[in-house]
């Protein structure tokens, strides 16, 4: 019970601390237990140190910074646990470009460490463009969905509806 | 355990068959809103076990069955099959006859849903105990849905430190 | 009191039908008083019925679709007592293509109605392009943010950090 | 009233002083992630009264003074300036000189913050009235804070009918 959760909490901080370092090109963070003595009753606060910025919690930060810092977490969990497939829906939208880039490298090094199926759901242009391959999803009749294989070349088409 | 393909059939907006194949590395899933996507995501999870309507942005299960439009009549069921395959665990209820593994969901209107594992009948449980073996469950931190990471963020430390139960 | 938040009720419920109806390209909506009959008291209930699809609250719809119904509401208020300035921040995020450009052309319409000043913070490449200026916040300096104006034609290289 | 240009002095990340010019029409506000464009949208805010912490990402009020940097040393105080203009109420506490007013609100650390209108201060509550009889507060559904949008889709019913009672 409680070992087995402070080992996986010490994995998932050391996975957290590389991972934040990659997806912020810099910087440093960490995971904490607060307000209890016994991780079992605890909560998790996650620290961050984005380069050339002070040291502070996860809530005084940015809405992309917030969202890597969170997609570094996630992460941390997934390699502690690797899991067949692994979906993210829209978890690309409130990044930049230049940290969507970076969102789609951390994809390849995931991809690339594990033998996960990764479905990612996206509006991003660039995003589409990184991908193995893309399915669309198309509503020509209103209110009825279809999936269709789509030409990454072509994707730009499907996105603007 | 690999997850291969996900079926559709009469499950929200996807009233008619779909086949969604699932293959190794990354796969794009792209679309105008409203048009589907995270309606995929809300099958998977469906047909895994997932029991709680309102993570699915339900009020009541039978909010999965496809409703009706202006030029279809409402559906009196929905089924989602997952196929999987290269299962390692021995806590597997049936015997698969190849390699892969057929996870079949099927709710009917008003009545509930029923399970099977390769064709036989089985508890909502047994299904759930197949994924929990291979380290995946309707609730795993791997499937992020749209809008869960504003939660993640938002929430309070002590329902944040749930995510670390799931990598233990 | 009771008096007043029923007849600003009816003139926000009149403008949303009317914004939805113009950000969805049709369908129909409407607002409504529920889990009380007092409405100093009671919850506000957002129905949504998008072209072609079946009446629903507004959970039941897609993200984006969920994004467009609230700006037809804040909008609807905004009408209702137009305020001397208006700032919105990355509220086109969750939207595609299509529905970015109805929002936009929503916000000229409300530009045009109002003597309304609007700010409006965005990623989004259309959305820039639809503004009658820019200023860009950089970070030259980490940590350090200044303001600069920006050349509507070059906004796309500020945006990719 | 129309709000013509907000100054920054050591305000979170604007260390240095920042004018920004609010000019009739569209203006767009674009940068990379966390180069400080919703800190804009707190300095508006907090100028004009609003003196929850926690809704401008802080746990005290003094988070909002620069809290300096590798290269620069944390500031002591915090100063946004506001100026308005053509304002028709009659409630204004003070003589404007010309047709236009400025709002000051200063923060020095471990002190709180006072308040000016045309260099003579006032209550906390005075500029708040002064906006609301614009029809306008930091509080005003007219002001969209990055991921409110997400709230009022979220929110329980009864808290989101508090959004007509600002049009009331
Ligand atoms: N039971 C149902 N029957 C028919 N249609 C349904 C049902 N449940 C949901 N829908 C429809 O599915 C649509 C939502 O699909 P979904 O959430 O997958 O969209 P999306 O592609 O993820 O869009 P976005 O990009 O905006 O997130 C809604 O418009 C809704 O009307
Ligand atoms: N008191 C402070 N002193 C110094 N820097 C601060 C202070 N408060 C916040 N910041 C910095 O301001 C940055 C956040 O700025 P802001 O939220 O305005 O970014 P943004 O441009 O809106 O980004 P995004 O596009 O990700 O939403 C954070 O990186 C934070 O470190
Ligand atoms: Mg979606
Ligand atoms: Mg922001």
């Amino acid at each position: 019970g409680r070992g087995k959760l402070l080992s996986a909490f010490n994995q998932v901080n050391q996975n957290f601390k590389e991972l934040f370092k990659t997806l912020f090109g810099g910087g440093s963070s960490n995971l904490m237990f607060v307000e209890s003595q016994d991780p079992l009753e605890a909560g998790l606060e996650i620290m961050c140190q984005p380069p050339g910025k002070k040291l502070s919690s996860l809530s005084l930060l940015s809405g992309g910074e917030q969202t890597l810092a969170a997609i570094s977490l996630i992460f941390a969990v997934f390699l502690a646990r690797p899991s067949p497939i692994c979906v993210l829906d829209e978890v690309d939208a409130p990044l930049d470009d230049a940290n969507v880039v970076r969102f789609c490298r951390l994809l390849d090094e995931m991809n690339s460490k594990t033998e996960t199926r990764f479905l990612i759901i996206t509006h991003n242009p660039i995003t589409m463009a990184r991908m193995n391959r893309l399915f669309g999803v198309t509503m020509e009749e209103k209110g009825v969905s279809q999936l269709v294989s789509v030409d990454l070349d072509r994707a730009e088409e499907l996105v603007e509806a | 355990m690999n997850f291969n393909r996900l079926r559709l059939n009469g499950f929200k907006s996807f009233v008619d068959p779909t086949d969604l194949q699932i293959l190794p590395g990354l796969t794009g899933i792209v679309g105008p809103n409203g048009c589907g996507k995270s309606n995929l995501l809300d099958a998977l999870r469906w047909v895994m076990g997932e029991n709680r309507p309102t993570s699915m942005r339900g009020d009541g299960m039978d909010d999965v069955i496809f409703g009706g439009t202006d030029l279809r009549p409402a559906r009196a069921f929905a089924e989602v099959v997952l196929e999987v395959g290269d299962l390692e665990s021995a806590t597997m209820p049936v015997q698969a006859i190849d390699d892969t593994v057929e996870i079949v969901r099927k709710i009917n209107l008003e009545s509930g849903s029923v399970y099977r594992i390769e064709g036989k009948e089985v508890l909502a449980r047994e299904v759930r105990m197949l994924f929990a073996d291979s380290s995946i469950g309707s609730n795993s931190p791997s499937l992020v849905r749209q809008g869960q990471i504003a939660s993640l963020i938002n929430e309070h430390p002590k329902s944040r430190r749930k995510i670390l139960e799931e990598a233990a």
